[in-house]
């Protein structure tokens, strides 16, 4: 099951998000 | 221990177990977790979410963790 572009482009853009909001939670000492 | 309760850490460990670049879906977490319930399922992955431990793909209804590649 290949992606399209698009859909790619929004996973990396979600999973960046996500890696923000846990280095975030990682600061706040959790 | 990574402060995540048994609930959290199964759906995280299936989760992270998944090779697919769309991530699981929330129906195959609820097959996979046949002892959870829908609404635990749902919370478990909000929360693990908002902690940004997992992240969803091409809808609201598939997920991947961050820990992947």
């Amino acid at each position: 099951s290949s992606l399209t572009q698009e859909q790619q482009r929004k996973i990396e853009e979600n999973r960046q998000k996500a890696l923000a909001r846990r280095a975030e939670r990682l600061a706040q000492g959790k | 221990n990574n402060g995540l309760n048994p609930n959290q850490n199964q759906v995280l460990c299936l989760i992270k177990s998944c090779p697919e670049p769309q991530g699981i879906s929330i129906q195959e977490l609820k097959q996979r977790l046949s002892g959870m319930s829908m609404t635990i399922i749902r919370q478990v992955v909000d929360f693990l979410s908002n902690e940004g431990h997992i992240f969803s793909t091409i809808d609201e209804d598939h997920f991947r963790s961050t820990d992947q590649e």
